[in-house]
C-alpha cells in the first residue's frame, strides 16, 4: 500500500527536522505510481503532486510523527478535499441521506445518462426504491429504447419494486420523456427518473438526443452513472457529457468490487460535481451515500 | 503530438510515457515499455525521433500477438464457448456478435441463456438468437445456471450441433459464492460434452482500467479462461490494460467488440491494435 511504500521511501531517508525538497520527490514517485495504478486520470495525478509538493516542502517534521505518515496524511487529506469532503472529519453514519436537489413545483425530474453497461438502469431502480422508503411517489421512465430487452428489464425492476413504470411500444426517446413528465405532472408523482440509453461521448447523433431529452424535460438533476472501474477515459467522457448537458451530479457503481477507483477522483477534479451517492450492489437496497473520506482511503490503496 | 522531425530528448520520453499511461497501459508497463525503448535508443536501434513510434508499435504489437488465435475447436463433437465477466462489460452483446461470426462461417449455433438472476436477461439474449437465427435453451425464472448449462449441453450434443455458446451472469470476482458458482458451471458443462468448456472467453470493458489485470487473474482461478474479447473499443478507450494481462497472464485477446450491432465484432490483430494505441 502507499503508507507501506512511504514508510521504505522515509526509512531510507535520515533523521529530517523538516522536509526536503528531495526527500517530497521519492514520495511524490510513489504517490504518483500509486495514483495511476488506481487509474486516476494522469493530469489529474500531476495536479495533485504538484500541490502536495507544494504542501510538503519545508514543512516541519512534527515530533511525535513519523515523516512518511506525515506525508501521507497530507496526501490523504487532499483527496478527501478533492472528493467534497472536509478533511479531519468523520463521515456520519449511513442514515440513508441522499441529497437530491427538490423541484419548487411540480416533479423532481431525475435523468440518468453515461455510458454503456455502467448501470444505469440498475441505478434507475434503487434510487426508485430509495425514494419511495422516504414517502416519495416516483415514475420510472423506460427511455432506452435501443437495447434489446431494455424496456422489460426496467418493467421487471418497477414491478418488482411496485413501482410505477412509463413505458411505451414505440416513438423516440425526447418524447417519450416529454410525455413521462407531462403525465406524472397528472398522476401526482412527485419525481421522474428518466432512464437512458447508454451512449458513447463521441457519439453526435446520440449525444444531440440526450440533449434533447433534457430540453424537452428540463431536469433538476443531470447524473452521470459512471462505473467505478473505468480507467483513464473516464475524464473524456464526463467532460463531454458534462459540457452537453450539463451535469449536477455523478453517480459511482459496482463499488463492491475491488477496483480502487481512481476514476471518481478525476471526474470530481475535471467537472467540479460532486457524487451524489453510490451503487454497492445488484440489489434494488445498494444504494449508499457518498463518503469521501472512504473513498480517498480506496484510492490510495 | 508526436509529429516528424523531432529529436530524441527527455521531452518526447515524456510524450511517449504519456500516451501509454492515458491509454491505460499502467505505470509498471509503461516504465518497462519506455526502458526498454531507451535502451535500445542507446544501442542504435532507434535514430530519430521519427524511427522512435514504429520501433513503439511494433514491440507492443509483438507483445500481443496471440500464439493461437483461432477459437479452441472441439474435434471431437460440440465446441462449447463459455462467456464470463463483471457486470456490464458486454457479455450478452458479445455473443450475439460471435453467433453472426460463427453462422457467417457456416456453423450451427446454440445459446444458453445461463444469466437466470439479472432482469430480462433472458429476454435480450432470446430477442438476439430469433434476430441471428441460432438455437436458444433457457430456463424457468431463477433456474439453477447449472442445470440450464446442462440442458443447453445435452441439447447441442444430441443435435449435432457445432457451437454452444453459454452466456453467463455478470459477477465481480469479489463473489465468492458467484465466482464458485461460474467453477460449477464449467464442471457440469464438462460431464456432459468432454472437454467443455473448449474456450472460455473473459469479456473485458474496454473502458476498464487497472483493475482488469486482478478481474482476469481472478476468473482465471475459477475458470479456464483461455482468452478475452475487449469489448466497446469504438470510444475513446485505447484497453491498455491487455498489454499487463498478456504480459503476466499470458492470456491473448482473441476478439474486439467495436459497437452494439451484432456486426460489430472481429478477430484481434496485433498490429491494428497497436497502431490504435499511438494514433
Ligand atoms: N455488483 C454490482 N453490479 C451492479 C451495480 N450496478 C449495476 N450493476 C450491474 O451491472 C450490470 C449493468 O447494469 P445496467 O443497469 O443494465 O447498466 P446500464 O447502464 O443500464 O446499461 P445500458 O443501458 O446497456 O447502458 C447489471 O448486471 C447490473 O446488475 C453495482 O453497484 N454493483
Ligand atoms: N459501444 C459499444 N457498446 C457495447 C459494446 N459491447 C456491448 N455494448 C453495450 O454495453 C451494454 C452492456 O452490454 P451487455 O451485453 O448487456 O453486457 P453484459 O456483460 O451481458 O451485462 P450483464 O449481463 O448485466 O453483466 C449494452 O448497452 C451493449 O449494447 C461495444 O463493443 N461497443
Ligand atoms: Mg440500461
Ligand atoms: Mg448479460
Amino acid at each position: 500500500s502507499l503508507a507501506q511504500r512511504l514508510q521504505s521511501v522515509f526509512s531510507r531517508l535520515g533523521r529530517r527536522t523538516a522536509l526536503t525538497e528531495s526527500d517530497v520527490d521519492e514520495a511524490l514517485r510513489e504517490i504518483r505510481t500509486a495514483l495511476l495504478t488506481a487509474d486516476v486520470h494522469l493530469s489529474v495525478v500531476k495536479k495533485l503532486t504538484a500541490d502536495i509538493k507544494a504542501r510538503a516542502v519545508g514543512e516541519k517534521v512534527i515530533e511525535s510523527v513519523r515523516p512518511d505518515q506525515q506525508v501521507a496524511k497530507i496526501v490523504y487529506d487532499e483527496l478527501v478535499r478533492l472528493l467534497g469532503g472536509q478533511p479531519g472529519t468523520i463521515s456520519p453514519p449511513n442514515d440513508g441521506g441522499i441529497p437530491i436537489r427538490w423541484s419548487a413545483s411540480g416533479p423532481t425530474v431525475i435523468l440518468m445518462a453515461g455510458l454503456q453497461g455502467s448501470g444505469k438502469t440498475t441505478t434507475c431502480a434503487k434510487l426508485a426504491r430509495y425514494l419511495k422508503s422516504k414517502g416519495h411517489r416516483p415514475l420510472l421512465v423506460a427511455a432506452d429504447m435501443q437495447r434489446p430487452a431494455a424496456v422489460e428489464q426496467l418493467k421487471v425492476l418497477g414491478a418488482s419494486l411496485e413501482i410505477p413504470v412509463h413505458w411505451e411500444e414505440s416513438g423516440r426517446p425526447p418524447k417519450i420523456c416529454e410525455r413521462a413528465v407531462a403525465k406524472a405532472t397528472a398522476d401526482g408523482n412527485d419525481v421522474v427518473i428518466l432512464d437512458t440509453a447508454g451512449r458513447l461521448h463521441v457519439d453526435r447523433e446520440l449525444m444531440d438526443e440526450v440533449r434533447d431529452i433534457a430540453a424537452r424535460t428540463k431536469p433538476h438533476e443531470v447524473l452521470l452513472v459512471l462505473d467505478s472501474m473505468t480507467g483513464q477515459d473516464a475524464v473524456n467522457s464526463a467532460k463531454v457529457f458534462d459540457e452537453s448537458l450539463p451535469l449536477t451530479g455523478v453517480v459511482l457503481t459496482k463499488l463492491d468490487g475491488d477496483t480502487r477507483g481512481g476514476a471518481a477522483l478525476s471526474v470530481l477534479s475535471v467537472t467540479g460535481k460532486p457524487v451524489r451517492f453510490v451503487g454497492t450492489g445488484e440489489k434494488t437496497e445498494a444504494l449508499e451515500p457518498f463518503h469521501p473520506d472512504r473513498m480517498a482511503s480506496r484510492i490510495l490503496g | 503530438a508526436l509529429v516528424k522531425g523531432r529529436k530524441i530528448d527527455d521531452a518526447l520520453w515524456e510524450e511517449v510515457e504519456e500516451i501509454l499511461l492515458t491509454s491505460d497501459v499502467g505505470p509498471d508497463a509503461t516504465t518497462e515499455l519506455v526502458a526498454s525503448a531507451r535502451l535500445a535508443a542507446k544501442n542504435g536501434e532507434i535514430l530519430s525521433g521519427d524511427d522512435l513510434v514504429p520501433w513503439l508499435r511494433s514491440a507492443v504489437a509483438a507483445r500481443l500477438r496471440p500464439d493461437e488465435a483461432d477459437i479452441r475447436w472441439n474435434a471431437g463433437g460440440t465446441t462449447v464457448i463459455l462467456i464470463a465477466g463483471v457486470n456490464g462489460s458486454g457479455k450478452t452483446t458479445s455473443i450475439a456478435k460471435l453467433c453472426k461470426f460463427l453462422r457467417a462461417r457456416n456453423k450451427t449455433v446454440i445459446v444458453a441463456a445461463c444469466d437466470t438472476f439479472r432482469a430480462a436477461a433472458v429476454d435480450q439474449l432470446g430477442i438476439w438468437a430469433k434476430r441471428l437465427d441460432v438455437g436458444f435453451v433457457g430456463g424457468s425464472n431463477n433456474a439453477d445456471p447449472a442445470a440450464v448449462a446442462f440442458d443447453a449441453a445435452e441439447s447441442a450434443a444430441s443435435k449435432g450441433v457445432d457451437v454452444l455458446i453459454v452466456d453467463t451472469a455478470g459477477r465481480l470476482h469479489t463473489q465468492k459464492n458467484l465466482m464458485d458458482e461460474l467453477s460449477k458451471i464449467t464442471r457440469v458443462l464438462g460431464k456432459r460434452i468432454p472437454g467443455a468448456p473448449h474456450e472460455t472467453l473473459l469479456v473485458l470493458d474496454g473502458t476498464a482500467g487497472q483493475n482488469g489485470l486482478q478481474q482476469t487473474r481472478a476468473f482465471r482461478e475459477h475458470a479456464n479462461v483461455t482468452g478475452l474479447i475487449v469489448s466497446k473499443l469504438d470510444g475513446t478507450a485505447k484497453g491498455g490494460v491487455v498489454l499487463s494481462i498478456k504480459d503476466q497472464l499470458k492470456l491473448p485477446v482473441k476478439f474486439v467488440g467495436t459497437g452494439e450491432s451484432a456486426d460489430d465484432f472481429a478477430p484481434f490483430y496485433a498490429d491494428a491494435f497497436s497502431s490504435a494505441l499511438f494514433g
